[in-house]
């Protein structure tokens, strides 16, 4: 088709760099994750470990179902529990190297989609709002 | 542009209407609306009142922040706090009338855009998943 162009950009451009990407760990506990989402305002992370493998995400939505079994929520208790045992591991993955094509298809049921390197390894996130702002400045040339 | 069909066309066939729309009411208590959220499965719904007027946003984000106050977070005195009391103002809206590129621009930064009709009242949401899906059926025409 004509937009040949567009459609086989490389995503590179639209990621969000991992060093810019708040998340936690697969052990950490839920009240530490709290504090993170809470702190970056963000409504879902990524869960790394230290050697940036990608385990789920993390959601507030995730923390708030785990806590509405409880008759009282203590935001001590949630020191009990650990993001592997409440993460989803339902999430969109594409490669660093793949096309704008790709991304747009994974971003219409996916608010974000993480983004591996060539060893396998999370290298950042490609948010909705990059994809809308680059289709909207394309409608635009 | 050569885009002038697509920006050019209305919203009319993207808006989930407002049957469809989990919302809560303004007078309504926090355990309410975090009953109306956890169950509709979404992350924030329009706050309306019974002649459909648009008041805002609540999302569990905001219960859950308003919540944090608390030394221990006992469902049932979120029935002490009211929606009006904790909800967002700040939201995107659009006209029934109004164009697919005015729809795009705001779905930039908004994950969903609340529409009102020619008396003002809420008429449903275009939410950026309608957006995308349009765009990538655009993009493989
Ligand atoms: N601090 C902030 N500054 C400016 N705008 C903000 C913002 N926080 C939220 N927004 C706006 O709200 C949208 C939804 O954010 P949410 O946190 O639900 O959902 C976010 C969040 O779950 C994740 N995300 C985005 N940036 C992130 C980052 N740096 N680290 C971790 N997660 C991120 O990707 C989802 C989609 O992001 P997207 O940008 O498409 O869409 C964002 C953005 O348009
Ligand atoms: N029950 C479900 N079935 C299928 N997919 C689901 C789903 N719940 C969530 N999703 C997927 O997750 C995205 C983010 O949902 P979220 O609840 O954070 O954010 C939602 C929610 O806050 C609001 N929303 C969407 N539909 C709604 C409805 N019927 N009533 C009230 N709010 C709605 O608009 C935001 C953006 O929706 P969008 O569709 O673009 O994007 C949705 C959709 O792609």
């Amino acid at each position: 088709t004509e937009y040949e162009h567009l459609l086989n950009q490389s995503i590179a451009e639209y990621v969000i760099p991992s060093e810019h990407v708040a998340h936690v760990q697969p052990d950490n506990t839920l009240e530490h994750a709290l504090l993170v989402l809470v702190k970056s305002g963000y409504t879902a992370i990524p869960v790394l470990n230290t050697s940036f493998e990608l385990y789920g995400i993390i959601s507030k939505a995730k923390i708030l179902d785990a806590t509405l079994g409880m008759e009282r929520i203590e935001p001590e208790r949630l020191d009990q529990f650990q993001v592997k045992d409440t993460m989803t591991t339902d999430f969109a993955v594409i490669h660093d190297s793949d096309t704008f094509e790709r991304a747009i298809s994974l971003s219409i049921d996916h608010p974000f989609i993480c983004v591996k390197d060539s060893k396998n390894a999370f290298s950042g996130i490609v948010p909705r709002s990059k994809i809308l702002a680059r289709m909207n400045g394309y409608l635009h040339e």
